[in-house]
């Protein structure tokens, strides 16, 4: 939009047009420009830097309440990592025991996948790639099996935290979402209390669906924590600002591509900032 | 439903006539609004309401018709013209086997469809070959191979780089006869150089048939992007959607049609190997009006 924002509604378009290339659903959209129209009446906007500062402070003003930490607070502290199909979990279950070993806590994972080919494999891999022990049964048996058995190992030896991976399932599939209540269920029965953390973890290049899946998992089981992968990519993960927008769940970490390292914890003011790089 | 919201702003009657001036431009936003929330990339979307807005102008009722169901036929006229058009059959080489290489973004499907398109291929009377170029991703090579003994399909990986992985599965499939070579690539951001070219130097040295781009139908705005950037890059000719099992609207089909200009083939539709069907453009389009 031109230097001196003559405030027409070819920029209000063009504003349009950027936020929803980011993602960001159309409803939130919608709010933040009719909340820049008003503003823009009554004088406070006057040139581009000050559209792109009040758009800015709109989107970190929802972001910010939604920043949060894991909460570890019992021994050994469960987490448990859902999310549809290829999002990222295998991947940032690894990436997240990493970071929990490196502040020299005992992490124990388990291989909660028991459907998809070769997902016990590539837990393992990385587990060995980082000295962590991976729990596994053989390919088909019961999730809630392998679940029970690695939290009585981890409260047997005295492990710290026990991370569990579960196979990818789209939130519309009932019994698959069933599967994971009784996952749930099987973590309570054991430890007498809600696991630790049940994190959602989202791709940063999906688009309106995101938000379905958060509520869909949020209703199903309840989720304590989002992880939003793949912003290393060029999406800028708008979605994000749709769910904070709409749901009071907690954003923990980002993803940040491939390698073990690549895990950030999420700070509104760098993904805002990112969002206009 | 972007059915009954043109239904609020054109009335309930059936009505005689054409489409008025007034009528256009009041629907058009609303259509507008129902392609963004479908994930239909902003610029794609632009063009389309342009030349929908052709189409609507002076168009007439068909009798028996409300205005809103005709406006509605027009936009799911325009959008299976859109996703339409060229064959979803693989293109098989006149001196086979023929190559299909399978690429796309880190997670969108391309080991299990690359295992369904294999079985796919078995059930009609092919002889295929799954070959493993995926050498980053742990345990990759292990999961195309389990997927390979589950269907009882050839597979073929040797520890070298992934062109010399593709050019000694295609030399394998030579040896037995067999007339089809699916090779699995590892999943790369379309801005990450060094692996775009990875995508090239496989291409050149085993030349495949076909090129084909993966993309999860829950993608936003980005496939466009994309899509144009992997077609610019290395060549694709066709492209498979996967996940439309689930609730997403599936846009990314019209943003990935009409960037990439080339066939959308199949839809993965479940986890399991035989969960691939042709792809339908009439279905989708009514998926994305919602
Ligand atoms: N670029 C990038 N790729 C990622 C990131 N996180 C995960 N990936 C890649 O995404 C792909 C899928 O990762 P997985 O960890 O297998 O995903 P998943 O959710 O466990 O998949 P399923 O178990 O099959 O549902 C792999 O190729 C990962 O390397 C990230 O932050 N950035
Ligand atoms: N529901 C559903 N899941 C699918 C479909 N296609 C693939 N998946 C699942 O999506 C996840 C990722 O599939 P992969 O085949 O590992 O994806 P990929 O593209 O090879 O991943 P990378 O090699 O890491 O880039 C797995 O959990 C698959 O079972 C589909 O059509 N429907
Ligand atoms: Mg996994
Ligand atoms: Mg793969």
């Amino acid at each position: 939009f031109g230097e001196r924002a003559e405030i027409d509604s070819d920029t209000i378009d063009q504003i349009e047009e950027m936020l929803i290339s980011f993602d960001i659903s159309y409803n939130v959209v919608n709010k933040i420009i009719n909340e820049l129209k008003k503003d823009i009446n009554s004088k406070n906007v006057k040139t581009k830097e000050d559209i792109k500062k009040f758009i800015k402070d709109k989107i970190y003003g929802i972001l910010k309440p939604r920043e949060g930490k894991l909460n570890l607070k019992n021994k050994p502290s469960i987490i448990l990592v859902v999310g549809v199909n290829g999002t990222g979990k295998t991947t940032t279950i690894a990436k997240l025991g990493y970071l929990l070993k490196k502040q020299n806590l005992e992490v124990l994972f388990s291989a909660g996948d028991t459907f998809r080919a070769a997902a016990i494999e590539q837990l393992e891999a990385w587990g060995n790639r980082i000295g962590i022990t991976t729990i596994k049964q053989k390919q088909g048996s019961d999730p809630g099996g392998v679940v029970y058995d690695s939290i009585n190992i981890a409260i047997s030896k005295n492990y710290d935290v026990v991370i569990i991976d579960t196979a990818g399932r789209l939130h519309t599939k009932e019994n698959l979402m069933e599967e994971l209540k009784k996952i749930r269920r099987v973590i309570e029965k054991l430890t007498n209390r809600e696991p630790d953390e049940i994190l959602l973890v989202l791709d940063a290049l999906t688009g309106h669906n995101a938000i379905n899946q958060a509520k869909y998992f949020k209703e199903a089981i309840n989720i304590t924590g989002i992880i939003l992968t793949k912003l290393d990519s060029t999406a800028k993960g708008g979605i994000i600002v749709s769910i904070a927008d709409k749901f009071d769940i907690p954003i923990k970490f980002i993803g940040t591509g491939e390698k073990i390292e690549d895990l950030e914890p999420f700070d509104a003011h760098k993904f805002v900032d990112a969002l206009f790089d | 439903v972007l059915s009954d919201r043109l239904r609020s702003i054109l009335g309930k009657a059936s009505r005689k006539g054409r489409l008025s001036v007034s009528d256009i431009d009041n629907v058009l936003s609303e259509i507008k609004v129902a392609l963004i929330e479908a994930d239909v990339n902003i610029k794609v979307v632009r063009e389309f309401i342009e030349e929908l807005k052709v189409d609507l102008v002076g168009r007439e009722i068909a009798s028996g018709l409300k205005p809103h169901e005709e406006v509605v036929r027009a936009v799911y006229e325009k959008l299976v013209e859109y996703l339409g058009g060229g064959g979803s059959d693989l293109v098989v080489s006149p001196s086979p086997p023929t190559v299909v290489m399978m690429v796309g973004l880190q997670g969108s499907g391309k080991t299990t469809t690359c295992a369904k398109l294999a079985n796919f291929l078995k059930n009609s009377g092919r002889h295929p070959v799954l070959v493993a170029c995926d050498v980053y991703r742990p345990a990759a090579i292990i999961q195309l191979k389990v997927l390979a003994e589950t269907i009882n399909v050839d597979f073929f990986h040797k520890d070298a780089p992934p062109p010399e992985i593709a050019k000694g599965g295609v030399l394998y499939a030579k040896e037995r006869g067999r007339d089809f070579v699916i090779l699995d690539t590892a999943g790369r951001l379309h801005m990450d150089e060094f692996m775009m070219q990875e995508l090239v130097n496989i291409r050149d040295v085993v030349k495949p048939t076909e090129i084909v781009l993966v993309v999860d139908a829950m993608t936003g705005q980005e496939a466009a992007n994309v899509a144009k950037v992997f077609k610019e890059r290395v060549g694709l000719t066709g492209v498979i959607l996967t996940k439309m099992d689930g609730d997403a609207r599936g846009g990314a089909a019209l943003s990935v049609r009409k960037v990439a200009g080339v066939p959308i083939k199949f839809v993965g539709v479940g986890e399991k190997v035989d969960h691939l069907e042709r792809f339908h453009p009439d279905r989708v389009a009514g998926r994305i009006i919602g």
